[in-house]
């Protein structure tokens, strides 16, 4: 059972979610004329930006954070900024879209610049995560658990952030087992999701490698 | 443009200011 308490920590944060997306102008540029694949990068790159802008304004909300360590903060949202960024943008991919604009977004990530063997594992994750059919609450329970994990490099004070990770999985779990009754793993394989995130944060780091070499 | 930024200090900037307001 999910308890009052639980219940206004979800609310607090799914409220916090729903009001920090990516600005519709800079949203709505994505599906607007045909772009070279240097103005494609670009765009992306402003996407990124404002992503991680929004998520900054998500994760103050987050019961607890701003009461960590102002250097863990920033070491919590630097290690999962990218993590963050692949759940939302499969959150958006998913969604039931106007038809031709996932084509049109799709075609443009895949005319970036960025190679095959990155896009690839990045719509299989896309793919992976739209399967689990998550509701709104565990979507933005899922992105909490992702951006308070305690082992990212530089978090000093892991006792702390581990604490208020621990809160939220308790919630999540709960919720797993009420939203999806038939399904006793569904919060394992969530969890399992996060391992899949941690593999593409690891491939774009190689990729942005690659891309300050060349 | 904040896209010219790196991740280190969009994160800083967004932590101090509020874009909200």
């Amino acid at each position: 059972e999910i308890t009052k308490k639980q219940q206004a920590l979800v609310k607090v944060i799914v409220d916090a979610y729903d009001r920090h997306q990516i600005p519709q102008d800079v949203a709505k540029k994505l599906l607007q004329d045909q772009y070279s694949a240097e103005e494609n990068f670009l765009l992306l790159t402003e996407m990124a930006t404002s992503q991680v802008q929004v998520l900054v304004e998500f994760t103050k909300n987050i019961p607890g954070f701003l009461s960590l360590d102002r250097e863990d903060q920033i070491a919590l949202l630097k290690g999962s900024a990218v993590e963050a960024m692949f759940l939302r943008s499969a959150q958006v991919l998913n969604k039931k879209m106007p038809s031709g604009h996932t084509e049109v977004l799709e075609e443009r990530i895949r005319k970036s610049g960025i190679s095959e063997e990155f896009i690839t594992p990045m719509f299989n994750f896309y793919k992976s995560i739209g399967e689990l059919h998550m509701v709104h609450e565990e979507q933005a329970l899922l992105t909490t658990i992702t951006i308070l994990t305690p082992d990212r490099p530089y978090v000093k004070d892991q006792l702390a952030v581990e604490r208020l990770q621990e809160t939220i999985l308790d919630v999540l779990r709960k919720m797993c087992l009420l939203h999806h009754p038939q399904d006793p793993q569904y919060f394992a394989r969530l969890l399992g999701r996060l391992t899949e995130l941690r593999t593409l944060s690891h491939y774009h780091a190689e990729m942005l490698t690659s891309w300050r070499v060349n | 443009p904040a896209s010219n930024l790196g991740l280190e200090e969009i994160i800083r900037k967004a932590l101090m200011g509020n874009l909200e307001e």
